[in-house]
């Protein structure tokens, strides 16, 4: 037996939103301590990793280990039959081969449910090493989809540069250039919307633009994004969920000229 | 002009 319940399913709306245009099947994994789920695009560029701790739901219960295998088209179809305000419960009897999906108003007079089928998904999970990154940036989320929309204006993909002077983002393309700053923030009104930059060393690397926002549209799950660069590794740009948990992208960056 | 790499060689298959 396995059976979550979420306070509200916007945030199950809001997490389907932020990774079923990235990957169309995944293995959500239950166990004991929480939800987790890792996959990648097709290309293998870019790679979703989400956890949901336990404690984040009102009624959390795994019995044994399972992986849920779902279409998340399929999932996000379901999940719009849901008000923002309902809470939603996940539950699946051992040995059965349908996830149950059921939707409680929160006055408790109206309830719906739906089934839907699991599948086999062969999914290969990698591992991701703990790393050391150059340069660490955290920033509004809303800020980092502006950008990432507006350079989108003029090309395929952006050169991120930390140095000295802050973080750069730039674009060029067949019309034109364009890039966007942003410095250390010194003021600390709004903590809010704050820049955050930690150098530890110089780093530039180029990302295709198309993916980034994509990832953006996790960006209504926080306020708030961390990027993190290394010269000789992926992208990570984490959106963190209070105390529920985290929606992480990695990205394999573009090389050469 | 600018090569797409890809995560599996970044990051090792389990």
């Amino acid at each position: 037996m396995f059976e979550a319940r979420f306070p509200e399913a916007l945030l199950l709306k809001k997490i389907l939103e932020s990774v079923k245009d990235l990957v169309q099947d995944a293995n959500f994994e239950c166990t004991e301590s929480g939800i987790t789920l890792q996959a990648m695009d097709n290309a293998h560029v870019s790679l979703v990793t989400l956890l949901l701790r336990g404690e984040g739901f009102d009624l959390y219960r795994v019995d044994k280990p399972e992986s849920l295998g779902i279409n998340l088209n399929s999932m996000s179809k379901i999940m719009r039959c849901a008000a923002n305000n309902d809470t939603v419960t996940l539950d699946k009897l051992e040995g059965a081969d349908t996830v149950r999906f059921l939707f409680e108003s929160p006055n408790a007079d109206r309830m719906s449910e739906f089934h839907l089928k699991l599948m086999d998904i062969d999914s290969e999970t990698l591992e991701i090493p703990e790393s050391m990154y150059h340069a660490e940036i955290e920033l509004p989320s809303a800020e980092l989809r502006r950008i990432v929309s507006d350079l989108s204006t003029m090309g395929d993909s952006v050169r991120i540069s930390v140095s000295k002077e802050g973080v750069r983002f730039t674009v060029r393309g067949d019309e034109g250039s364009g890039s966007v700053i942003l410095r250390q923030s010194t003021g600390v009104d709004k903590p809010e919307e704050a820049i955050h930059i930690v150098m530890n060393e110089p780093v530039e690397q180029s990302f295709a633009l198309k993916y980034l926002n994509l990832f953006c549209k996790a960006a209504p799950l926080s306020a708030r994004v961390q990027i993190k660069l290394s010269k000789d590794a992926p992208l990570l740009v984490n959106f963190s969920m209070n105390n529920i948990g985290y929606l992480s992208y990695y990205l394999a960056p573009k090389i050469g000229d | 002009a600018q090569k797409q790499t890809t995560l599996t060689g970044y990051f090792g298959r389990n």
